[in-house]
């Protein structure tokens, strides 16, 4: 499904040039429920960004679905590819602050032109699942910090996309609020074969990942599958 | 020298209203490093802008250093009250982009007029506690999402506050970087006495708390003092 052949990035900052990333290989199957751990600053989002085709790498290639080389999409491409085939859970969430939370949930179907009636339903769905019913015409502005992150992650599942992209999607939630969301694209893992990489901190998530990637200064140290037992 | 009474605060959204807190009642003796927990949504953001007079409660009082009651504060009198005696860490950091590392932890010191020699002593000392000297000259917009949470957790200690409110201050932090940062504040509280007060999910902060307070729904539910063994 994803293959990164060699990447690196660099950021340029005046004289200074930050490494964030120093060749990375790595080869995500379809399914996987994959977490990338590491230190602050060692290049998780980073790495997330070249996958989500949000960035390109400085060197090296990602290619994604088996048939696309992120270096080749165009705006337009990578936009629809966003929309189509991808869920993005960004670490500081990045809600519209003039939508309420329905609004925010229903963004990328609303992108996609999907009827409303069937809109509804799945918004619906998904935000009593994340449990903000009582919430749901709130504004982000109005909302506690995991709340927010709760529509963040709704938001990114409601396209039901073929890949999920998850930065820290539990570092506001307490243990049961994490745990439910877990829980629900597990379920999405299993029953839809979608595919979900997590970058995080939070030992649940490792617990539940059946392979757990190790980052460190940019590169990947560590590569663990889980054998079931 | 902290002390809430029947703090009760409402948030009016329409004809929906939220009962964020409903009748805390607190005593925080000087000294104490107190972690409250609770679910998503349940007040502990709410009482820390409370106690940090950040806001005032709907009903109830809340009394500062054994002297302010907040609902008598004009505007100039709780700023001064902030920038003297109290550190917050704020839950989605609210760093200034304009500014970079350096300059954004020092700006409480500048609001306080400190001598630049002195500010700059501090402000290296913070940087390299926290792990970000290489980065000190970049942006907020320029570091990872835990880079950013420890810059705003070093802005909140700069002054040496006697108080210091920290909402979530490890939620994007790798255990290491997490545990530094609580022993920097464990140092802060042994040497100096400063009283620090959690919102936290994190158990490694409960773990080093001397007192949990657990608040579910807007209402203290546990009030947990750990005996010395
Ligand atoms: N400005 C606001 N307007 C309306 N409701 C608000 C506002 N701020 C918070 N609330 C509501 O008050 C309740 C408590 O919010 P608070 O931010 O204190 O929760 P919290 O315990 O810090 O949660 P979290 O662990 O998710 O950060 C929530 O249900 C939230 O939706
Ligand atoms: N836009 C940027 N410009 C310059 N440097 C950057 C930029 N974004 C990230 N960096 C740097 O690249 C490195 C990797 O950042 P990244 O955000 O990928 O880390 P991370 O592993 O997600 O960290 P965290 O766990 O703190 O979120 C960091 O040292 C950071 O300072
Ligand atoms: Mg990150
Ligand atoms: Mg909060």
């Amino acid at each position: 499904l994803i293959h990164t052949v060699g990447v690196t990035k660099d950021y340029q900052l005046g004289t200074h040039t930050v490494h964030a990333l120093r060749g990375v290989d790595l080869r995500v199957r379809p399914g996987e429920f994959l977490s990338i751990v590491g230190p602050s600053g060692s290049g998780k989002t980073t790495l997330l960004n070249m996958i989500g085709c949000l960035d390109i790498p400085t060197e090296g290639m990602v290619e994604l679905f088996g048939e696309f080389d992120t270096r080749d999409l165009d705006d337009k491409a990578s936009t629809l590819l966003r929309r189509d085939r991808i869920g993005f859970i960004f670490q500081s969430f990045n809600l519209m602050p003039v939508l309420n939370i329905r609004e925010n949930i229903g963004l990328p179907l609303d992108l996609q032109r999907m009827d409303s009636k069937e809109m509804n339903v799945r918004i619906d769905e998904l935000v009593e699942v994340v449990g903000l019913t009582e919430f749901a015409e709130h504004r982000p502005e109005e909302l506690s910090g995991g709340q927010r992150q709760r529509v963040a992650v709704a938001r990114a599942l409601v396209t039901q996309p073929d890949l999920v992209l998850a930065d820290e999607p539990t570092a506001n939630l307490d243990h049961e609020s994490g745990m439910a969301i877990l829980r629900l694209m597990q379920k999405m893992n299993e029953t839809r074969g979608t595919t979900f990489i997590f970058s995080t901190h939070d030992p649940k998530v490792m617990d539940l990942a059946t392979r757990t990637v190790v980052i460190e200064d940019g590169m990947v140290t560590e590569d663990t599958v889980k054998s079931k037992s």
